[in-house]
């Protein structure tokens, strides 16, 4: 995917796929990919984000979407689109029923019909936000698209970086390419007196791209406007450093 | 158990079971049970925990558990001991293999186990530290155990007080006694200036309390000691507000 492009059967992606991973929940994966992909869209770039995170599917929350995919005909598919960004996710394929226990083949199966029937059209970036860990389901999806880059995303304290380097070595397992660690919740600056504290820990990040041969893309503070966007579906765009982790 | 007691195989508990249950993992459900049964065992009552937590077995790390378990016989088993608490850990029955994909009727079997084959002489409390979700692990576990009362941790936002809340119901379903809600990272409050920011937002564990007709028990601060103490091994035994907590 370096120098040429990815085809879909509806769509064309031209630079690259991203996949979005993380070792725990609650490190703030979704929020990262979906700043990731309005950062990318600011930069002027079309983007897709198929949503298989089966423990929330929590991307139309977070990205402020209401609108449903619309059928083109009887198998084919119109992804809904918010601030400029395709949005899909298996969440939305299957009735809001809350008890549902995904099983690995019913979400390979929809992540197939996603890229055989919905018309993505011409993007240069399709970002997929996965289940956390390193159990059968982010492993059989990694598999599928493994033409895609692998963004790991950790917070700073011993517990989850040890977690999400093992993310890093199935990636290296199955010969993905990880582009790099985005540390997030890496420091809190009170509001009042400027006073910055590493309430998680410092180094996690750093110490994990070094063992797995990687790089420190970003550091994120842990702020109270990254959650509130999260919460209210108008995600804040983080600041500068999302935007260098872009330029990978 | 509310007046009597619970019999185990090869032991005895006074007071009562308690799981201890969360929506998404990274709320700091295993931090709030080790905390706890330590709280309670400064007060005098004697304490077990079983760490049947499948994303990452972290009490003994938590705690500081470094001795396995002894073998007593060909069936039978001494629990280690560490700061006064019993734990026997669900992931130290099965080797270092950092593969395993757990399946639901292997963790009942290894539970059963726990409640036939370890000495836990006379306890006052039992802890379950579940696995966060309603997926089949927790369920199968609460069915399992249906004499224990729950206890949910969950973070302020929205997001999270929402699959919390599903445990709730589920909890509710299975007619478990819900003990109350504990509120975790509720608040930072600045070492420099004492500024209190609500990083994850307010009022997410009293809203869910009201809904499930139960109790916030007490809000715990995001404090850097408390993740400290989780990442040694030397937990801090949150001050008096966990101490009400156990009360209940
Ligand atoms: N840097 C941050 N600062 C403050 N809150 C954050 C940050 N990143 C994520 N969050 C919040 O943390 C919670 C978990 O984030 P989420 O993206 O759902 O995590 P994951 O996808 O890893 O489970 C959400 O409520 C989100 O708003
Ligand atoms: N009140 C708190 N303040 C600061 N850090 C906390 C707090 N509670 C938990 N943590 C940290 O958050 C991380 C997740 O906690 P953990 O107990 O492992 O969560 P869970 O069991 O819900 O997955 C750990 O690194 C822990 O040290
Ligand atoms: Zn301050």
């Amino acid at each position: 995917v370096e120098d040429g492009w990815f085809k879909l059967e509806h769509g064309l992606v031209n630079e690259g796929l991203i996949a979005i991973a993380s070792g725990k929940g609650g490190v703030g994966k979704s929020t990262v990919t979906v700043n990731l992909a309005l950062a990318l869209h600011k930069l002027g770039r079309r983007v897709g984000i198929i949503d298989a995170d089966i423990h929330g599917f929590s991307i139309p929350r977070i990205i402020g979407l209401t609108d449903k995919p619309r059928a083109f005909n009887e198998k084919e598919i119109i992804p809904p689109e918010v601030n400029g960004v395709k949005v899909m996710s298996a969440g939305s394929m299957i009735a809001e029923n809350k008890a549902i226990i995904w099983r690995a083949p019913m979400l390979l199966g929809v992540l197939e019909q996603f890229m055989k029937d919905v018309h993505w059209g011409e993007l240069d970036y399709l970002l997929f936000d996965l289940p956390p860990g390193t159990g059968d389901m982010p492993l059989n999806i990694m598999q599928q698209i493994s033409d895609a880059g692998i963004l790991i995303v950790t917070t700073p304290q011993v517990a989850a970086t040890k977690v999400a380097s093992r993310v890093g070595s199935m990636a290296k397992q199955l010969d993905s390419d990880i582009l790099g660690i985005i540390e997030n919740m890496s420091y809190y600056q009170c509001d009042k007196c400027g006073d910055k504290e590493y309430i998680f820990g410092q180094g996690g990040g750093q110490k994990m791209a070094k063992e797995l041969d990687s790089k420190l893309l970003t550091q994120l503070p842990l702020m109270a406007t990254i959650r509130q966007g999260s919460d209210q579906g108008k995600p804040v765009v983080i600041a500068e450093p999302e935007a260098e982790a872009t330029q990978k």
